[in-house]
């Protein structure tokens, strides 16, 4: 573990915590893209096959277990306790165009072809793309939220620190892995304009309202 | 390409 992973896994957790708060308080999924949701529980799912299976450390167990009940709880907020406030007109991102490509993607580029490491694979590369419902939801709604907004930078910061990670580790451990690293990068390149409109909206009080 | 590694990772 370094600074830069806790870092990130905290920005992380920060993230979904702000979204829950976000739906709990306003009693309210305005804004809010169910179809990203369901690909990080997929996302998630995928990844932490391996939780009952293989124990790392309890934080990273607590950690785990933390993503995926808060995934599904988002998802059931959105889906039935919230679902009136839910906005399925622009939550319209075609999500089969993401998960065959990433699922055959997965089938021909990984590290070993097993079944584990397959399913692994395709848990990091959907994870690259699976805010793309969410950005494409603002970008027809043309606005976000504030608190949305903290929201996705929070869950754009964690990767980008994950990628400060791995930067780390190449140098500290000799760890590298370029598959988790490249899909980091095309992850957090997808957050960049969002960045550059928080930065220079957001932190100034003023909400995000993209030129519809 | 990558080095063989216990996935520690979230």
């Amino acid at each position: 573990m370094n600074i830069f992973r806790l870092c990130g896994d905290m920005s992380h957790l920060a993230a979904i915590i702000i979204l829950l708060l976000k739906m709990w308080k306003t009693r309210s999924v305005a804004g809010i893209s169910g179809k990203s949701q369901i690909l990080f529980a997929t996302v998630f799912t995928a990844r932490y096959l391996d939780l009952f299976t293989s124990f790392i450390s309890i934080y990273n167990t607590c950690m785990k277990v933390f993503f995926i009940g808060t995934v599904y709880f988002t998802i059931y907020l959105i889906y039935m306790k919230f679902k009136a406030t839910y906005d399925s007109n622009h939550d319209s991102f075609r999500v089969e165009f993401l998960i065959v490509p990433v699922g055959g993607l997965a089938f021909l580029v990984n590290h070993e072809f097993a079944p584990l490491e397959i399913i692994w694979t395709f848990s990091i590369y959907l994870e690259s793309v699976a805010i793309l419902p969410q950005l494409f939801m603002i970008s027809k709604t043309g606005e976000a939220e504030t608190i949305t907004s903290h929201y996705l930078f929070a869950l754009g910061s964690y990767r980008a620190l994950y990628l400060c990670n791995w930067i780390y580790r190449y140098y500290a451990e000799g760890f590298f892995d370029l598959i988790a690293v490249v899909a980091g990068v095309v992850q957090t390149i997808l957050y960049c304009d969002f960045f550059y409109l928080y930065i220079t909206k957001v932190m100034k009080g003023k909400k995000i309202s993209l030129p519809a | 390409l990558s080095v063989a590694y216990k996935k520690d990772e979230l």
